[in-house]
C-alpha cells in the first residue's frame, strides 16, 4: 500500500472513483494508480495528481491519434460495424453530410437487410442528404448488396461509399461470419477495399465496448472508432483501454441525433471531460 | 473466474475458525475488482461489499467447510437476494385495456422488447394487444414498428410524422377502448436522462394515460452511467418493471445490479436476441451467476 501525506486513502479513494466511474476499467485504473505509487515523492497536492493522470491519458491518446482519413481510393469505401444500437445509421447520414459539406459526392449501402426498416431508415438519411442509397429487398444477402453498391459507386464516379451493416454481437459466430463474408466481397468488387472498416462504439458500453473492439478486429481490419451518444452522461473511459492494447485511433464522436452532431476527437477535450 | 480466485485466495483459511477483517481483506479485494469488471457502479460495489463483509465477519468456519466456498455463498444470497426482491411479472391486473409504457436511452432496444412483448402477452397470454408507435423523432421509427406489429399480426396505431407523442398517446387510449385491446404497448423515443425537454415529453405522457407499467429497457452492456440514467427515470416515472436487451452478448451485465440498487425495480424480462421469440422472463439466480463470472 503506497503512502505519502499527499497520496493517501482518501486521495486514493477519490481518484480511484473518478477513474472507475468515467469507465476505465479495472486493467486501467490499475495502470494509472500504478503510475501514481511509483511518482508518489514528487506529489505536492491531490491537484497534482490529476494534472500527472491527465497527461499520462493524454499521452496515450495521442499517441494513437490520427485524423479522419482522407479520402485517397475513387470511391474509398467505408464499412461501418459495431453491436446493435451503437449508432451506425445515424452515424452514416452524419458522414454523408460531413463528405457533401466538403464537396465530395457519397453514396450510401443498405447492407442491413435484416432488421426491421434498417433499409427505409438509411433511405431517410439518403434523402436528408440528397444521395444515392444502394438497397436490395429485406432478407437480401448483405455482401450482395455491398457488391453492387461498390461496382454502382465506381461507375458512377462516386468519392465515397459507405457500407451499412447490421448491429451484431461479436460472440455470435454466425454473425462474425457474415461480417467476413461481406468484407471479403467488398474486396472481390474493388481491389483494397473496405479502405477503412470503423467500429461504432456507444459510450454508454462498459467493459464490453474493449471485448467489442478486440473480436471485431479479428474478424475484420477495424481500421479506426467512432464513438456515439457523448452528449450523454457517460465519458467513454474504455477508450483508453482500447487505446493502450489495440492502438486504435478515435476519428469521430458523434454528439447527438441531428445530421451535423459528429466532430473530430480531440484528446484534450476528452481529457478534461473525464475528470469534470 | 471469481469463484477459483476466491477458493485460491480463501484457501489459507481452512481451518482458522472464524473470518476476521484481516484475512479475509483479500478475497473482499478480488470481489471489488471483479464486481468492477462486470461493470457494477464503483458505489454500488462498495455498497455490496460492505454487505458481503458484515454478514462473513465473525461466521464460523467448520473445519470441514472451505472458507473460500462460505464467502461466495454468502455473496451469491445477497446478489439473489437483491435481484430477486420484488415481484417480477408484469402488472396488467387493471381495468383494460392495460397500458405498457417503454422508456429508455436511445438504441438500448425498446422498439424490439415492445414487438417481442407483444409477441409473448398474444401468444402465451392470448391478449389481445395493439402496439403504439410514439417515437415521432427517429426516421423509420413508427416503420420499424409497424413491420414488427404486422410480422406478428398484431394491431397498431396509426401514428405519423409530425403527431405529437403525447397525442399519440391519449389517441391511441381511446383507440384501443373501441377496439378493446386487452393491452396498449407504448413504444417511446430513446432519450437521454439529461436531455429536460425530453424527459419533460415521457412525464407527460405517462401522466396522460396513467400506465399501469413503465417498463425502463436497458442494454446489458452499459456501464457505470446506469446507476444516473436509471435513478433519473426513475425519478420521472416511477419505473416499475426492467428489461435487460442484448443479454446474448458477452457482457457480464453488471448495470443489472446498478439499475436495481439506484431505483429497487425488478427486473422483469431479458433480451436473449434479434428474432421476436428471443425473450425470456428473468431468472435471478441465472444473472448473479453471470455478473459474478
Ligand atoms: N444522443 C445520441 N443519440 C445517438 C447518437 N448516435 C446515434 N444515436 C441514436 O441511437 C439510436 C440508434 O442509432 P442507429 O443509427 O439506429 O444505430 P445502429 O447501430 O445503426 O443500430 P442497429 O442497426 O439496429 O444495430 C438512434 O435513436 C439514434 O438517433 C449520438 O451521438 N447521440
Ligand atoms: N442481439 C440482440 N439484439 C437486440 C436485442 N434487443 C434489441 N436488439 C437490437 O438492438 C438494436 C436496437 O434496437 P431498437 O429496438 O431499435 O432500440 P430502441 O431502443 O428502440 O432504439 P431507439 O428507438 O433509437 O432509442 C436493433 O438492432 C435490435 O435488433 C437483444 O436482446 N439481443
Ligand atoms: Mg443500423
Ligand atoms: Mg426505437
Amino acid at each position: 500500500l503506497f503512502r505519502n501525506n499527499v497520496v493517501d486513502d482518501d486521495l486514493i479513494e477519490e481518484l480511484e472513483e473518478i477513474l472507475y466511474t468515467a469507465d476505465m476499467g479495472v486493467a486501467t485504473v490499475s495502470w494509472l494508480m500504478d503510475l501514481v505509487n511509483k511518482n508518489r515523492s514528487q506529489f505536492k497536492s491531490g491537484d497534482d495528481v490529476k494534472l500527472f493522470l491527465k497527461e499520462k491519458i493524454r499521452e496515450v491518446l495521442v499517441q494513437t491519434y490520427k485524423p479522419f482519413p482522407e479520402l485517397t481510393e475513387k470511391p474509398t469505401v467505408f464499412l461501418m460495424v459495431g453491436v446493435n444500437g451503437a449508432g451506425k445509421t445515424t452515424t452514416i447520414g452524419k458522414l454523408a453530410h460531413k463528405f457533401i459539406a466538403q464537396g465530395k459526392v457519397p453514396v450510401l449501402a443498405a447492407g442491413d437487410t435484416f432488421r426491421a426498416a434498417a433499409v427505409e431508415q438509411l433511405k431517410v438519411w439518403g434523402e436528408r442528404n440528397n444521395c444515392t442509397v444502394i438497397s436490395d429487398k429485406d432478407g437480401a444477402d448483405p455482401a450482395s448488396v455491398a457488391f453492387n453498391a461498390v461496382n454502382s459507386a465506381v461507375s458512377k464516379g462516386a468519392d465515397v461509399l459507405l457500407v451499412d451493416t447490421a448491429g451484431r454481437l461479436q460472440n455470435r459466430v454466425n454473425l462474425m461470419e457474415e461480417l467476413i463474408k461481406i468484407n471479403r466481397v467488398i474486396g472481390k468488387a474493388k481491389e483494397g477495399a473496405p479502405h477503412e472498416t470503423i467500429i461504432v462504439i456507444d459510450a454508454n458500453n462498459g467493459q464490453n465496448a474493449l471485448t467489442q473492439a478486440k473480436q471485431f478486429s479479428e474478424a475484420v481490419k477495424v481500421t479506426g472508432i467512432i464513438v456515439t451518444k457523448l452528449d450523454g452522461s457517460a465519458k467513454g473511459g474504455v477508450l483508453i483501454g482500447i487505446a493502450k492494447e489495440l492502438g486504435l485511433p478515435v476519428y469521430l464522436v458523434g454528439v447527438g441525433e441531428k445530421i451535423e452532431d459528429l466532430r473530430p476527437f480531440d484528446p484534450n477535450e476528452f481529457v478534461d471531460a473525464l475528470f469534470e | 473466474q471469481l469463484t477459483d480466485k476466491l477458493e485460491a485466495t480463501f484457501k489459507k483459511l481452512r481451518g482458522v475458525g472464524k473470518l476476521t477483517e484481516d484475512n479475509i481483506k483479500d478475497g473482499i479485494r478480488e470481489l471489488k475488482l471483479s464486481l468492477l469488471e462486470a461493470d457494477v457502479n464503483f458505489k454500488v460495489v462498495k455498497e455490496l461489499v460492505e454487505k458481503v463483509k458484515e454478514r462473513a465477519l465473525g461466521t464460523e468456519v467448520a473445519k470441514s467447510i472451505n472458507p473460500g466456498q462460505m464467502f461466495i455463498k454468502i455473496f451469491h444470497e445477497e446478489l439473489v437476494a437483491m435481484l430477486g426482491e420484488g415481484d417480477h411479472s408484469l402488472n396488467l391486473n387493471v381495468r383494460p385495456p392495460a397500458i405498457i409504457l417503454m422508456a429508455g436511452l436511445q438504441g438500448s432496444g425498446k422498439t424490439t422488447t415492445a414487438g417481442k412483448l407483444a409477441f409473448l402477452l398474444k401468444n402465451k397470454m392470448k391478449k389481445r394487444v395493439l402496439l403504439v408507435p410514439a417515437d415521432v423523432y427517429r426516421p423509420a421509427a413508427i416503420d420499424q414498428l409497424k413491420t414488427l406489429a404486422a410480422k406478428i399480426d398484431v394491431d397498431v396505431y396509426p401514428s405519423e410524422v409530425g403527431m405529437d407523442p403525447v397525442d399519440i398517446a391519449v389517441k391511441s387510449v381511446e383507440y384501443g377502448k373501441n377496439n378493446v385491446a386487452d393491452v396498449i404497448i407504448i413504444d417511446t423515443a430513446g432519450r437521454l436522462q439529461v436531455d429536460e425537454e425530453m424527459m419533460d415529453e415521457i412525464e407527460n405522457i405517462k401522466k396522460a394515460v396513467e400506465p399501469s407499467e413503465i417498463l425502463f429497457v436497458a442494454d446489458a452492456m452499459t456501464g457505470q452511467e446506469a446507476v444516473n440514467v436509471a435513478a433519473e427515470f426513475h425519478k420521472r416515472l416511477s419505473i416499475t418493471g426492467v428489461v435487460l436487451t442484448k443479454m446474448d452478448g458477452d457482457a457480464r451485465g453488471g448495470a443489472a445490479l446498478s439499475i436495481n440498487a439506484a431505483t429497487g425495480a425488478p427486473l422483469k424480462f431479458v433480451g436473449m436476441g434479434e428474432k421476436i421469440d428471443q425473450f425470456e422472463v428473468f431468472h435471478p439466480e441465472r444473472i448473479a451467476g453471470r455478473i459474478v463470472g
